[in-house]
């Protein structure tokens, strides 16, 4: 996370490879089940033997018996629809929700967040020199429309993403973040509403970042889910 | 520091069976500490050749016989892996051959092999003992010839022959860097007996065979699990922690079989990569791999001919999990180039539907990753929530791809893979076929309740300035 600061986001999750180093985020939209983005992972079949999440931890590397600390093996990997970038993880088994842990909402499938509507997204990424490497970080973005975000990215932004606006400083995702939330505050609930993806430079000043719209594949969640 | 596992070859989750009731095996020995020490009892007795190890009951039951003996046969089994001694079931030999117990018998002119227990037509002064372990008419080094394991033959006019086997360093090269090298060799260049990677000592290490199920981490074998430039192993000498190994390289220098090279995308972890792109994902230009400097590291590309270590160009030498390069910014080492896309891995779509398929009629019955689909009248692998008889309308025949729910992303199928329940077809929409877009106004929004974050005390910010 570029810029930003320290903060809390219960519903965030570390990817571990088999060496339990974080390689990317992820995001608790079921006791069972993080949503991440496909970037994280080689390919669909990867043998997931020794990959966990963590979460209840504000530590990129929590000491051993961290009060609240949950590590959670990952049993299963299921690919989202062609072109959605996105990974449905499902857990060994549930985790503990409590104060340090929670669910995101999803959105309503086809909902498209307003332009303005504050969001944060969350990570243990890249800083790029920007302190607090080793804690998890949250930054603030304003939502733009498709339309808007189009003219910087000369309409490569397809419908199933969305974009936040360029802010002068640098601030953003990087590496690391990769498969966190963009949470957005709606009807007093933090909603899942993107997906942290690569673009083609983290955190670019005055450029917007484009993100995956999680809506336009909710009715996938739940489907697979329900499966 | 040498186990004495050292000698044995693992088949984990194997039983040995013996086909004939009348032979039985040895008893189970329980309480054995581990597998070393069953080790340590079956490796000294010339009647030893295997054993079984029973990992939650730490019984041992020692074996006289391998899976190459007659009348056996290897299951599958939940409660034990089978040890072999490596000079029965190896198919090379090290150093002369003196040790080899394989079943060989044929010399290197194809000349059968003369049993050693008859003295015709070749008359000989080798008597069959356990010792000696010339047995039937298998080949055998006796009088360590360096030659070789030898055998007389059962052609009058020829008294002996070689039998030709390879030594274990000949009889598999190395391509590229050797990352899928399988051979039988356990010494390193220096002579240095390799360590089994399932031991943890005399060095611990990360590389777990379970945890690393591609990189063929057999026994003690040299292995090249980091993407070091040439095969290695952690070796049994405690002062010297790990040591290459010296084997034969493969002819030209080829890619690995199993890569594509790719130029605008990545597939799978990126090792194919050929492209030019120069930047790390965070926008830090990346070092020349062929500079020492901001940061010193062991990747020159004389010693990666193959990984195309060209420039500064993001690639995969070493099996990351995807392109990556050193920058040239002094406080970070390296980065991953995750700009790149990933190529799309699905198999061509072979029809195509409109709207959301919900009408699409057509016979297509393979997912996207060229999974068969399961009848939809089937139970299994999968009992399906909609079947011809739940679901008249979206007429579900044999193992069509139909979209009975209106799935939004196409027409979908339960799959024949006990692992993935359902998954999209190769299917694509009709080139005419123009969604509605989702931009247009959007639709009222109701949450449950979830979502909610308790801003912990530990984090509430004081507000005293």
């Amino acid at each position: 996370m570029v810029g930003g600061q320290p903060g809390n986001s219960p519903w965030t999750v570390s990817l571990r490879n088999r060496q339990g180093q974080h390689f990317c985020g992820g995001s608790l939209v079921k006791e069972q089940w993080v949503l991440t983005a496909r970037q994280c992972f080689s390919s669909c079949h990867v043998p997931l033997l020794g990959y966990e999440v963590w979460l209840g931890t504000l530590f990129q590397n929590p000491q051993p018996g961290e009060p609240g600390l949950q590590r959670v093996a990952v049993a299963k990997m299921v690919c989202g629809p062609s072109g959605s970038q996105l990974v449905l993880l499902k857990l060994e088994r549930p985790v503990t929700l409590n104060q340090r842990v929670a669910l995101i909402c999803l959105p309503p499938e086809r909902y498209v967040v307003p332009p303005g509507t504050k969001c944060e997204i969350a990570g243990w990424g890249e800083t790029r020199g920007t302190g607090n490497d080793t804690v998890l970080k949250v930054a603030s973005l304003n939502v733009i429309s498709n339309q808007e975000c189009n003219i910087k990215h000369r309409g490569r932004v397809k419908e199933s993403e969305m974009c936040t606006g360029g802010l002068l400083g640098s601030v953003g995702a990087c590496e690391g973040d990769y498969g966190g939330p963009l949470a957005c505050f709606t009807h007093n609930c933090w909603v899942l509403e993107g997906i942290i993806i690569p673009n083609r430079v983290c955190a670019r000043p005055g450029w917007p970042a484009i993100f995956m719209r999680v809506s336009v594949f909710t009715d996938w969640i739940h489907k697979v889910v329900r499966l | 520091q040498r186990s004495p596992l050292n000698d044995f070859q693992v088949l984990r989750g194997t039983e040995l069976q013996h086909l004939r009731h009348a032979v039985v095996p040895g008893t189970w020995q329980e309480d054995v500490a581990d597998a070393e020490e069953c080790a340590r009892r079956c490796g000294p007795l010339l009647d030893c050749r295997a054993f079984h190890y029973n990992v939650s009951s730490r019984g041992c039951q020692l074996l006289p016989w391998t899976q190459h003996s007659p009348h056996t046969q290897l299951q599958r089994s939940g409660r034990c892996d089978l040890f072999q001694k490596k000079d029965y079931v190896r198919t090379c030999i090290m150093d002369n051959g003196a040790g080899y117990r394989g079943t060989v018998a044929m010399t290197v002119g194809g000349l059968p092999c003369q049993a050693w227990s008859h003295k015709f037509p070749n008359d000989h002064k080798y008597t069959p003992t356990l010792q000696n372990g010339l047995e039937e008419n298998f080949c055998r080094n006796p009088d360590r010839d360096p030659g070789g394991p030898w055998c007389y033959t059962t052609d009058p006019t020829e008294r002996f022959q070689s039998c030709g086997i390879k030594s274990c360093r000949e009889a598999a090269c190395v391509r590229c860097n050797g990352e899928d090298y399988r051979g039988a060799v356990d010494r390193t260049e220096s002579g240095r007996e390799c360590q089994r990677w399932d031991l943890q000592h005399p060095h611990p290490h990360p590389f777990q065979p379970s945890k690393f199920l591609d990189q063929g981490l057999d026994d003690n074998y040299c292995r090249n699990p980091d993407g070091s430039e040439r095969p290695w192993c952690y070796t049994t000498d405690p002062q010297h922690e790990r040591e290459f190994c010296d084997l034969p390289r493969c002819g030209s220098e080829t890619r690995p079989r199993h890569e594509a090279t790719t130029l605008n995308c990545f597939r799978g972890k990126g090792e194919g990569y050929r492209g030019t792109a120069n930047t790390t994902a965070a926008g830090v230009p990346c070092q020349r791999w062929d500079a020492q400097s901001p940061h010193q590291h062991r990747f020159a590309p004389e010693k990666y001919a193959c990984k195309d270590l060209r420039e500064n160009f993001c690639r995969n030498p070493d099996g990351s999990e995807a392109p990556w390069c050193f920058t040239s910014r002094p406080g970070m080492r390296v980065a991953f180039c995750y700009q790149i896309r990933r190529c799309a891995d699905d198999v061509r779509p072979e029809d195509c539907y409109h709207g959301v398929g919900e009408r699409y009629r057509g016979s297509v019955s393979k997912t996207r990753k060229g999974i068969p689909c399961q009848r939809w009248d089937a139970e299994t692998p999968h009992k399906p929530q909609f079947t011809p008889t739940s679901a008249p309308q979206a007429h579900l025949e044999e193992n069509f791809c139909r979209n009975p729910d209106g799935d939004s992303h196409g027409p979908w199928c339960y799959t024949m893979d006990p692992g993935t329940p359902f998954d999209y077809c190769t299917l694509q929409r009709c080139g005419d076929d123009r969604p509605s877009s989702i931009l247009d106004p959007p639709d009222q929004v109701l949450f449950e309740k979830c979502g909610k974050r308790v801003d912990r005390p530990d984090l509430k910010r004081s507000k005293l300035r």
